[in-house]
């Protein structure tokens, strides 16, 4: 599981 | 970005507009949930407070605000304007049955103990279970209008192509989040039931009834 700096999905 | 994600976002806006265009001009909210609405308010506030921290892209932000205004005009239309439109007797499923849980399932499962996270966390898990007060209250009242049907078609649609991009991602980017691909198995299962009737109802013209 990628740990995304943030959320880019709506 | 890829083309299920965006046809998702698409199907997600029409039925944002496709609720607010029915009630503005029908000047009803008959057959409506103003619970699950305001639940979806509560959906898009929680998930889009990064809206003036995270700038993503000039899309990513036009949309979020789009959704933002449209669910607070809606509940704003339900609950005032057309009030007397609005059928509580049919819409008492009890929202803190689903917030409370949520809340809680929130601060134990998620990426990361932060306070925007927990929220974004939160309205992910939301999202999930914010349809059911509508479906509860199709179900008592034993049938929907067209354009509702149509409406949650589109609704149901959304979270369905999401699944796909997730699937696209994964095998393209290998990217995955495990809690919104869980939380949208189980939102686009609950809308499984509505498909089958949508398909085989009002796809043949006929009036959404559940049979009593």
């Amino acid at each position: 599981d990628m740990d995304e700096e943030f959320h880019d999905e709506l | 970005m890829n083309i299920f994600r965006l046809l998702g976002d698409l199907s997600h806006l029409l039925a944002i507009i496709i609720l607010l265009l029915k009630i503005w001009r029908t000047r009803s909210c008959a057959g409506v949930s103003g619970k699950s609405q305001i639940l979806f308010a509560l959906v898009f506030t929680t998930r889009y407070l990064d809206l003036f921290t995270n700038f993503i892209s000039m899309y990513n932000s036009a949309m979020k605000l789009i959704y933002l205004v449209c669910s607070y005009a809606t509940v704003f239309l339900m609950y005032f304007k057309f009030k007397a439109t609005y059928d509580s007797n049919h819409d008492t499923f009890r929202m803190e049955f689903l917030v409370v849980p949520v809340g809680g399932l929130a601060f134990l499962v998620n990426h990361d103990f932060t306070p925007l996270e927990i929220l974004w966390t939160f309205s992910i898990y939301l999202e999930a279970v914010a349809i059911l007060p509508q479906l509860f209250m199709i179900s008592k009242t034993g049938e929907a209008e067209t354009i509702t049907s149509h409406y949650l078609f589109a609704l149901g649609s959304y979270r369905a192509l999401y699944i796909v991009n997730w699937v696209f991602r994964f095998y393209t980017e290998g990217f995955f989040d495990l809690i919104a691909i869980v939380a949208g198995c189980v939102q686009t299962i609950l809308y499984c039931d509505f498909f089958y009737l949508y398909i085989t109802k009002v796809l043949k013209g006929k009036q959404l009834t559940l049979p009593a």
